[in-house]
């Protein structure tokens, strides 16, 4: 039966040279540029770790659509680091209130 | 309530911002909640400093000494009230332009305060009280999981599972009736959130999340703001 399937499309070569157009596209879309080749390497490592992470998503927010963003040559902490900034731990001030219940019917 | 509310369509929400490489989420948080609020009380659409926010407010926990608003190392929208109603008010954003870096010294100047905070409240996590507030006080400041939103396209967010932990600041400006949801082959309600990140995020800067479920924590922390009525 293996000799019945014969593989048509290219494997993991095609998939890297996808991904590296993808990378050029986004560098342009957004004017990326890295001091060096080394960050270069990094971040387009990074940038294909993000590329799947956005499938997963897709497969879980099926309603949405996601993909490449600006944030997708940034690993989640350095985003969360940079771009977010929200201190969930401080508590209320005094001044706070409560906010009255208010009519909801018609 | 009407079945679809959206306040830029009411003149209360001013143009998408971007905070830039700093966590200062809070403060575009704050100042969106505060233009609304002093829209609706003077009938005038003001762009407000965020980098006000950033340089000038250091507004503490009041039982945690230490863990205050902290510029771009992050900070809280109900403190950043707190430290808004204290000082009087915040400036134009034209007055105190925001430049995305907290080295700067604090450049408050109390004879240009644009708009004042009279009081802010939080309101309870049911979201028809949280749909009604928003109808009647203007945009709120609610915070939310972002884990989605990094690599966030379009459409109306609807994760199946998505964690409650609270880490970014944003805007609620509206709500709708019927983002089409095709795996759930349903109309899901969602709500309308103005983020800071720029006009080439998301739709146009914004983001749909749907309604229901407390998705992401958007329900958890949500704050409005009234502004002091100018004669």
């Amino acid at each position: 039966s293996d000799s019945l399937i014969r593989q048509v499309v290219g494997g993991a070569d095609d998939l890297l040279g996808a991904e590296h157009r993808h990378f050029e596209l986004f560098k342009r879309r957004y004017g990326k540029s890295y001091g060096s080749q080394e960050e270069h390497e990094h971040r387009f490592k990074v940038f294909r770790r993000n590329l799947r992470r956005a499938q997963r998503h897709q497969k879980m927010d099926p309603s949405a659509t996601h993909g490449v963003t600006q944030f997708s040559d940034l690993t989640p902490s350095e985003f969360r680091k940079s771009f977010l900034g929200l201190r969930s731990r401080l508590r209320l001030p005094s001044d706070a209130n409560t906010a009255p219940i208010l009519p909801t019917e018609d | 309530l009407p079945a679809d509310f959206d306040w830029r369509e009411h003149g209360a929400v001013t143009a998408v911002k971007n905070q830039g490489s700093c966590g200062s989420c809070w403060s575009f948080s704050t100042t969106g909640a505060l233009e609304g609020a002093n829209f609706l009380a003077t009938g005038k659409l003001v762009s407000l400093s965020e980098q006000q926010l950033v340089d000038c407010d250091h507004e503490c926990d009041p039982e945690e000494p230490g863990s205050c608003d902290s510029g771009c190392s992050g900070g809280l929208m109900n403190s950043a009230f707190e430290y808004t109603l204290k000082a009087g008010g915040l400036m134009r954003e034209e007055d105190y332009p925001y430049t995305g870096t907290d080295r700067a010294t604090c450049k408050f100047d109390k004879s240009k305060i644009a708009a004042s905070v009279s009081n802010f409240s939080v309101i309870s996590l049911d979201e028809d009280q949280i749909a009604a507030n928003l109808v009647k006080n203007g945009p709120l400041a609610v915070a939310i999981n972002a884990v989605f939103m990094q690599t966030y396209v379009g459409g109306v967010s609807c994760p199946y599972i998505c964690s409650k932990r609270l880490d970014h600041g944003v805007l609620l400006v509206g709500y709708g009736s019927s983002g089409y949801a095709p795996v759930r082959m349903k109309e899901k309600p969602y709500w309308i959130i103005k983020n800071s990140w720029g006009e080439n995020w998301g739709e146009s800067g914004f983001y749909k999340i749907c309604r229901g479920r407390n998705i992401c924590g958007v329900d958890s922390m949500v704050s409005t703001v009234a502004a002091v009525q100018t004669s």
